[in-house]
């Protein structure tokens, strides 16, 4: 979809130790933002949950800026590219 | 690597000949995120390699031409991340179209590199078509290697696969992350965090893993450096004191020398010679000079070995090879102001020269009627040149971001370096490649580090880029200062190469170290605007920001960076000692130019109890006008270690000056 890019939502350390629910939680406040479970699950990339919390998904400019308000959302970050050296 | 290890003191030969008190890394585990790996290199050989550590929590993910038994005693995890750059391209990477592998096998060839130069075990004999020979080794080659490909030939790293190789290698168990990689200038703040890899170093840092990473090819124009977060141990690349010198005899029998890296077999006597601006297109277009795309005429250019100039430090001897191909040349003599780094022409045999050689070979080609030029096979020549020498392209301090956090670190080889690389024809067959940038460097430090933890086990990032910063040698092989490379040659400063060029033996028994805790990270983030809310949610424990002054300048680095002295200011560091338990040191100050400097206390006495000592140090300036930075350095010494910080100040009388 040419009107979403990936989005890296920050969430800082984590707060649960068990990597299922935290995964859980990621998938419940993109569930919020986009309106379903399966919606969620469609635009999550990756559910960071062993060094730090936070998700990768596909947003839509709006809908980033949206998540950025969040309780417990630190930062939204758009992907980037980054090169060898 | 050949060579590389020797040069910086590591002098052991095989596995059964231990000449040094690091185990050879053994027990840890070195996670390289880069392009891959290629499984199959002898570099990856587990022979004599002891058990997997049991702290490893990681796997050996399958993928196209890659599975479980790819992974060994050696190599011990690999995975592959792909999601976040298929995004950037917008498409699925066609591993046809685009020559890469849906795995973590390496197509690029740079993560086989960076991770045998880590890590790889010992092989004999090996060579780059004969140039560089002799037993190529990582510097800790009984350390394990976990490999996380989060980088794509052609496309680079995403954000979003980065972290997750960050997240995964937190999880895995690695000692040490290893990243060849970086963003240029203009840099993201790591402070409101749009720089993953300050991101995902901070949580890896806070978890006990060294994180080492390279400082960018943007060298050698002042503030380029990148990866600068002050959790990270940033990388600078050296020179070794290895040389590929080739004789080109011209038609009047004088040899001149270049370097080179071709090995034809065809040695093909004497040949036309001619000046790139003689075979222009249009003679009166001055970048026919440079050798640029489309400037070479064909029917005058054919046949002949072509001598082109460049001014530039960033032109690419094989692209313009290309050029001199395209156009029906035979060979390339490429005149530049620097002399390090030679890539691997394949087309036609290229030899660099420097402007003075350059210039004689063009005073020849102008006075004779019929120019020749005969190009020889390159030898391998080694400790004949001063080094180490900081590489041109090294990427330069002071940081853009936060210049009151000396980078880079270190510096170490990054130079025409020699190590496994995916095989030409991508056969599996063992292969090396001689390759140059701030990315070999970086292996080179994740290896001494993991040497260090093998030993220390429980030292924090912080001790051994402490140990790593304040044990580095300033002096080259002929006893003088290390210079650099660049558009003019000068002393090396602290700006080139942090705390000077890595010392492995030393930095194993430092004798003191600068630790810093997580919460001392987070006070500096508090001092760099960070506001309390965000603060909170960076670590388990609640931890406010301080409202003490100079947080910044206070963070207990191994270095003092002041970026804007005006009057007077005082910083405070603490030192752990890591020696004799009954140790005295004493302080030695060598004051920048123009600035006063005041340590408190001189003496240092450590005893069972007391093994942490704060001191103060007052720096004032006696400067009267606005000053460029100044280095100086202090040094604690004991008599057998010595403990040199680096100093570097910036003297600001005003906020800003008017003409009137």
């Amino acid at each position: 979809d040419a009107s979403t890019n990936v989005y890296i939502v920050y969430m800082g350390e984590n707060k649960y130790e068990d990597p299922v629910t935290i995964t859980k939680s990621h998938h419940k406040l993109l569930s919020t933002l986009l309106g379903s479970k399966e919606a969620a699950m469609r635009s999550i990339l990756y559910s960071y949950k062993h060094g730090f919390s936070g998700f990768a998904a596909r947003l839509t400019e709006t809908e980033a800026k949206n998540i950025a308000e969040f309780p417990g959302v630190l930062q939204v970050i758009q992907n980037g590219i980054f090169k060898l050296h | 690597t050949t060579r590389s290890w020797e040069f910086i003191g590591l002098n052991f030969h095989s596995s059964g000949k231990l000449s040094t008190e690091s185990n050879m890394g053994e027990g840890t585990i070195i996670g390289v995120i880069d392009s891959g790996v290629w499984p199959e290199s002898e570099s990856f050989s587990d022979k004599g390699m002891g058990p997997i550590p049991s702290h490893w929590k990681g796997k050996c993910q399958k993928g196209q031409n890659f599975n479980s038994s790819n992974c060994n005693k050696k190599l011990i995890g690999a995975r592959w991340f792909i999601k976040g750059v298929m995004h950037m391209i917008n498409r699925s990477i066609d591993t046809t179209k685009d020559d890469e592998f849906l795995s973590p096998r390496d197509a690029a060839g740079h993560g086989t590199h960076t991770a045998s130069t880590a890590a790889g075990n010992f092989v004999d004999k090996a060579s780059y078509k004969g140039l560089a020979a002799g037993v190529a080794r990582g510097g800790a080659p009984l350390a394990h290697l976990a490999i996380y490909k989060a980088c794509w030939d052609g496309f680079g790293c995403a954000d979003a696969d980065i972290l997750k190789a960050f997240d995964k290698a937190i999880h895995d168990g690695v000692d040490i992350l290893s990243l060849s990689l970086g963003s240029n200038i203009p840099l993201f703040s790591y402070i409101d965090q749009r720089d993953s890899i300050a991101v995902g170093s901070f949580h890896a840092a806070s978890r006990g893993i060294t994180v080492v990473c390279s400082a960018g090819n943007d060298g050698p124009t002042s503030q380029t450096i990148a990866n600068t977060a002050p959790w990270i141990i940033t990388v600078g690349a050296t020179t070794i004191d290895r040389a590929f010198p080739t004789a080109i005899t011209l038609g009047n029998h004088q040899t001149v020398w270049g370097q080179s890296m071709d090995t034809g077999k065809e040695n093909w006597g004497f040949t036309g010679l001619t000046y790139s601006e003689r075979v222009a297109v249009d003679s009166k277009d001055d970048s026919s000079k440079y050798c640029n795309p489309g400037t070479l005429n064909a029917t005058l250019a054919s046949g002949k070995i072509i001598l082109c100039f460049s001014k530039s430090d960033k032109v690419d001897m094989v692209n313009t090879s290309l050029t001199v191909a395209e156009a029906g040349g035979v060979g390339l003599i490429l005149a530049q102001f620097h002399n390090d780094g030679l890539p691997s022409c394949d087309l036609i045999p290229c030899v660099k020269v420097d402007y003075e050689v350059g210039t004689e070979i063009l005073s020849y080609i102008r006075t004779a009627r019929s120019p020749l030029a005969k190009l020889n096979f390159p030898k391998t020549v080694i400790g004949k040149w001063v080094s180490p020498q900081v590489a041109s392209f090294s990427s330069r301090g002071p940081s853009s971001i936060s210049p009151a956090i000396l980078k880079p670190d270190v510096a170490a080889p990054g130079v025409d370096i020699l190590a496994a690389f995916t095989p030409f024809g991508r056969k599996h067959l063992n292969s090396y490649a001689l390759l140059s940038g701030t990315s070999m460097a970086c292996p080179h430090v994740a290896a001494i580090a993991a040497l260090i933890k093998s030993v220390h086990k429980d030292w924090s990032p912080a001790a051994i880029r402490s140990a790593l910063v304040t044990t580095a040698s300033q002096t080259g092989t002929d006893g003088m200062n290390i210079f650099e490379e660049g558009f003019t040659r000068k002393a090396a400063d602290p700006f080139d190469m942090g705390g000077g060029h890595v010392n492995p033996n030393r930095a194993m028994q430092p004798g003191l170290v600068y630790d810093i805790s997580t919460e001392d990270y987070i006070q500096f983030l508090c001092s760099m605007g960070h506001t309390n809310a965000s603060i909170s949610a960076l670590t388990k424990t609640k931890i406010s920001c301080s409202k003490s002054s100079h947080l910044e300048l206070n963070l207990n680095l191994p270095s003092i960076t002041i970026p804007n002295l005006r009057q007077s200011v005082t910083v405070t560091r603490k030192v752990t000692n890591v020696g004799h338990i009954n140790s005295v040191y004493r302080a030695v100050e060598e004051a920048p130019y123009g600035i006063k400097m005041r340590v408190e206390p001189q003496v240092l006495s450590f005893n069972m109890t007391r093994k942490v000592i704060s001191f103060k140090a007052t720096f004032s300036t006696t400067e009267k006008l606005l000053a460029d930075y100044r280095f100086g350095s202090l040094t604690w010494t004991d008599g057998e270690h010595f403990v040199r910080s680096p100093i570097a100040i910036r003297t600001v009388k005003h906020e800003w000056y008017s003409y009137e």
